[in-house]
């Protein structure tokens, strides 16, 4: 039954109308887009998604003005530092959280703005040798970071005006932490993936290492995405960067992994696989589903429980999609290219 | 999966977890 599921369902031909195309935004002073994303904004007690673009040295909000048009809100420039990405922090208002640094990300910073006010603001979370970081619900950071004798995992809470006003350190396993995933209904718990390719376990509560399991030596590199506990196993999807073509499962772009945090012991549920004669893959998941770039600068999405490729957004005439995220809430996927434009498709 | 796969299943395992791991 096992070696059943683990054969790779395929459609012929993924169907595209499961993405429609809602609005596109360009940013035209962008020469060179490096992130997306969305955030929720209150202002004037109303409370709407916005959209948050990336390039090197600049962050921008857009606000929508219509179905289909947005428009942009205010831009941060950031000129020491360049911008690596943006940190989701779901749930959260008014606060946009980005990374900066040259290869690996050296700082973590919040960027604020009030349009009553007119005023706007950054504030310094975090600094080091930043090699993961995730936002998680009620305003919660987690990162790790390394020195050259010690590896250090910590929490902050930010606070509403964009400060830190607790810090929680959480004990570190010996192996570098890769990737940080939060668990679906679990607050408390918080899965890590390390470059020894093993998932673990914390306690953000007590900062207490629970369990460390080893994902297998087949799928070096493995980055985690999102965790779902359900009957006592933990559910984590896992993309798989540098996961070799084999025959029996073509390439695994995500895997749904089972594992008893009882025993340790795992199993696969359900393979994600590239289209076929695709390569490269650079991946983002919300609830089951997950979206990578290509190489060829097409964006797949699959529906990770049925392990189904279902659309395929081909690069356009105007340029190879370079980016591709979820929207926060489900509001959509958002595709990216570099010159700055953005398509938000409802999924 | 089964408990025959990844041995025995336990719902409460991040409690057992967290009362077993060092402080």
């Amino acid at each position: 039954a096992v070696a059943e599921q683990l054969t790779p369902v395929l459609l012929d031909g993924p169907r595209e109308e499961s993405l429609q195309l809602v609005s596109e935004l360009k940013d035209s002073s962008c020469s060179c887009a490096v992130d997306v994303g969305t955030v929720w904004w209150e202002a004037a007690g109303r409370r709407e998604l916005r959209v948050v673009t990336a390039s090197e040295s600049t962050v921008s909000l857009w606000e929508p003005l219509a179905p289909d048009c947005w428009g942009k809100v205010y831009t941060w420039h950031l000129r020491e530092v360049p911008v690596i990405q943006i940190v989701p922090l779901p749930d959260t208002c008014n606060l946009v959280c980005v990374a900066l640094g040259e290869l690996e990300i050296g700082e973590i910073r919040l960027l604020l703005h009030s349009s009553e006010t007119d005023s706007s603001k950054h504030s310094l979370v975090k600094t080091g040798n930043i090699k993961a970081v995730v936002g998680l619900k009620d305003r919660r950071l987690v990162s790790s970071s390394r020195t050259m004798q010690e590896q250090q995992v910590e929490m902050v809470l930010l606070s509403e005006t964009g400060g830190s006003k607790d810090r929680q350190s959480l004990m570190p396993p010996e192996e570098t932490v890769t990737a940080f995933a939060e668990v679906e209904g679990m607050r408390e718990a918080l899965v890590g993936t390390t470059a020894g390719n093993s998932v673990v376990v914390w306690n953000l509560k007590t900062g207490q290492l629970l369990k460390k399991m080893h994902v297998g030596y087949s799928y070096p590199a493995s980055i985690c995405h999102r965790a779902y506990s359900d009957s006592g196993l933990l559910f984590v999807v896992l993309s798989h960067p540098l996961a070799k073509k084999s025959e029996s499962c073509g390439s695994p772009a995500f895997r749904v992994v089972a594992f008893n945090p009882h025993t340790g012991q795992s199993t696969g549920v359900m393979f994600s696989c590239l289209p076929l004669s695709c390569a490269g893959r650079q991946g983002d998941v919300w609830d089951t589903a997950g979206a990578a770039v290509l190489t060829s600068g097409a964006v797949a999405v699959w529906d990770l429980l049925q392990g189904r490729c279902v659309a395929v957004l081909p690069p356009g005439p105007a340029g190879h999609w370079a980016l591709a995220r979820w929207a926060t809430s489900g509001a959509g996927l958002l595709a990216g290219r570099r010159d700055g434009t953005v398509h938000l498709y409802r999924y | 999966c089964s408990e025959s796969d990844l041995g025995p299943i336990s719902l409460n395992w991040f409690e057992e977890l967290t009362a077993e791991a060092p402080p």
